[in-house]
């Protein structure tokens, strides 16, 4: 564990904190993508598997996964919830048009094509890494479409971001103080998934320091 | 390598 971890799963947690609160106080789910919030709910179903072989006790470390883990799989099955019925009127059904087979079908094929080990756990694992690092692609495409979104959805894709580039420094600070540290699958996947947000934050920030509302031209 | 690689990241 280190800062940037920790700061990174933090950070994440957040990001769905404000996408909740944007939901709640503004009582409409417009400008989000359902697609991209039924990946990430796909991603954390199939990643933690394991919660139903481990025991979360077992070790600091384990109890904290555990916590977050459950903390994900149950805040994107609400979001998801809040999105297909509570406030199902406000959903920008006509905008959110992103084909998803065309992220499901390349991540399956790359996890079963490349993985770690030749079990159906490591198999479903490295999936949902290959799945996370394209499963914003539909809420950046509605983001397009639309061309402007409220303030706290585009914070929401900026935490996001910041997650992730978090990560990519964990895995570059693991790298020189753990001498056994070679997982490649998380530093391709991660480094595509950080390089999505790349134009968006470049607009994001353009836009902050004018005070304005995320616009894209 | 370990027999179980335990992913022990999020």
């Amino acid at each position: 564990m280190n800062l940037f971890r920790l700061g990174g799963d933090l950070l994440h947690v957040f990001s769905i904190f404000v996408l909740t609160l944007k939901i709640k106080t503004s009582k409409n789910v417009a400008g989000i993508s359902l697609r991209t919030q039924q990946l990430y709910l796909l991603v954390f179903c199939t990643r933690y598997l394991d919660l139903l072989f481990t025991n979360p006790f077992r070790s600091g470390l384990t109890m904290y996964n555990t916590v977050f883990k459950i903390l994900f799989i149950a805040s994107s099955a609400y979001i998801v919830y809040l999105m297909r019925k509570k406030y199902k009127q406000t959903y920008s059904v006509k905008d959110d048009t992103f084909r998803v087979e065309f992220l499901i079908v390349p991540a399956c094929l790359a996890g079963t094509l490349f993985h770690y080990r030749n079990t159906f756990f490591e198999i479903v694992w490295a999936f949902s890494i290959y799945m996370e690092s394209v499963a914003i692609i539909p809420q950046l495409y509605l983001l397009q479409k639309t061309g402007e979104v409220e303030n706290l959805t585009s914070h929401y894709i900026a935490c996001l971001g910041g997650y992730r580039a978090l990560y990519l420094l964990n895995w570059v600070w693991r790298f020189f103080t753990e001498p056994r540290y070679r997982h490649w699958i998380e530093w391709i996947a991660g480094t595509i998934q950080t390089a999505l947000y790349a134009d968006f934050f470049y607009y994001y920030f353009l836009n902050k320091t004018k005070g304005q509302k995320l616009k894209l031209p | 390598r370990r027999q179980l690689r335990i992913h022990d990241e999020l």
